[in-house]
């Protein structure tokens, strides 16, 4: 099974037309293995994107250095999927 | 569960699970509901679709939950419409009056492949699970696979991005199989695509900036279905065409089957605003599905009351 342990889901907010820009280039590097559930559009909506752990460090770093405001939306993915798997297993012995 | 009433709702279910519960609710209803299969998925699974019917020959509205395998509130909703359906019928006046002029076909897994892979490999897998000729990166974003701007901006080429188009429009036989339904049935007069999460209602266009020719009746009937959605538990909604509301999409369903003629084509996102994402906890399932249903009764009584 896939694991996401340490993977973080970051909602990033873009101010600018040109941040919107540095998030798209962000997307098209396929190699880092991010997952945006939202994808950069405009100033108006939030970016959902899921950050492996191996690069979490680096992405975040890169985030501040072009002034992009972020915050954490999941702390740990896994965790939320243990809890959603620990919820579906009580209710089904229920 | 023996029957449908004793399905748990409020819960979160595996493709096997939620095939039952099809099977039961047609054995249960076998003078409204009927099961359709369509296709088969990539991995031979059968691509079934409820049909809520009184008479022969009839306009339909369709419906589909969760062509994203990850987004398994709309499926979990899907199940609870379906259940809604049959419990509303011969109570409830309005859907009554439609169920007695047109049929209502819903498709609950629309990607039974990717969502069988959530719950045994990957809880995030988006896309189908076709493999791709020369990468090792398998499946197609069943929602950039249509034939409507196939291949525009707003969809990926490269076979690893989660928003991959596929090599061709229909190469998908999750979408070829809708699509061949869709014109072999030619007369659907309501088409509602059901994704999560953002909480949207769109209409088309997603690959042209350029608006379809009945923008200001489908603006106006968005407006109506979140208002009537909001409702409930004052879930908020945006609305507009897709490429003003959320971004640039090509090869869209809704796209296509507006295209089709299907003037009354819109797509959901539903909860939620992205405190969980695709992890969305099961006890805002039946939320959801209440709060969506009225805005799909808000769709499919116009679509009754304004034949073309």
């Amino acid at each position: 099974r896939e694991n996401f342990v340490g993977h973080q889901v970051l909602r990033i907010q873009p101010t600018n037309e040109e941040q919107i820009s540095v998030l798209r280039s962000l997307a098209e590097k396929h190699d880092l293995g991010l997952d945006f559930w939202t994808e950069p559009v405009s100033v108006t909506k939030p970016v959902d994107v899921r950050i492996p752990f191996k690069v979490l460090q680096p992405i975040k770093i890169f985030l501040l250095e072009n002034d992009i405001q972020y915050s954490i939306m999941i702390q740990d993915l896994q965790d939320l999927l243990d809890e959603e798997e620990r919820v579906m297993k009580t209710r089904s012995a229920q | 569960p023996r029957n449908t009433d004793g399905y748990d709702y409020a819960n979160y279910h595996t493709l096997n699970e939620i095939n039952s519960f099809i099977d039961m609710l047609v054995a249960e209803n076998p003078n409204l509901v009927s099961k359709i299969v369509i296709g088969q998925s990539y991995e031979g699974r059968p691509l079934n679709v409820l049909k809520f019917s009184t008479g022969a020959n009839r306009p339909g509205i369709w419906i589909d939950t969760g062509i994203h395998s990850r987004e398994w509130v709309t499926q979990a909703s899907g199940t609870w419409f379906a259940k809604k359906i049959v419990t509303d019928y011969g109570r409830d006046p309005a859907l009554t009056a439609i169920l007695n002029k047109m049929d209502i076909f819903l498709e609950i897994v629309t990607n039974p492949d990717g969502y069988a892979y959530t719950h045994t490999s990957n809880r995030m897998w988006r896309k189908t699970r076709k493999p791709n000729s020369g990468y090792s990166c398998v499946g197609v974003d069943p929602n950039r696979n249509w034939d409507a701007g196939f291949g525009g901006a707003g969809a990926s080429g490269y076979p690893c991005s989660e928003t991959y188009r596929g090599p061709y429009a229909n190469s998908e036989s999750e979408v070829k199989s809708i699509v061949d339904f869709v014109k072999s049935h030619g007369n659907l007069k309501a088409f509602v695509s059901i994704h999560s999460y953002s909480q949207m209602l769109l209409y088309p266009y997603g690959y042209t900036s350029t608006p379809c020719k009945d923008q200001s009746e489908l603006h106006a009937l968005a407006k109506k279905a979140i208002t009537d959605l909001a409702s409930l538990y004052g879930t908020q909604y945006t609305y507009g065409s897709i490429i003003n509301t959320i971004y640039q999409a090509s090869g869209g369903t809704i796209d296509w089957t507006y295209n089709q003629g299907i003037k009354y084509s819109y797509t959901f996102e539903l909860r939620d605003t992205g405190r969980y994402g695709f992890a969305l906890p099961a006890n805002q399932i039946i939320p959801t599905a209440q709060e969506t249903w009225l805005a799909l009764m808000a769709i499919m009584q116009h679509t009754y009351n304004n034949p073309y």
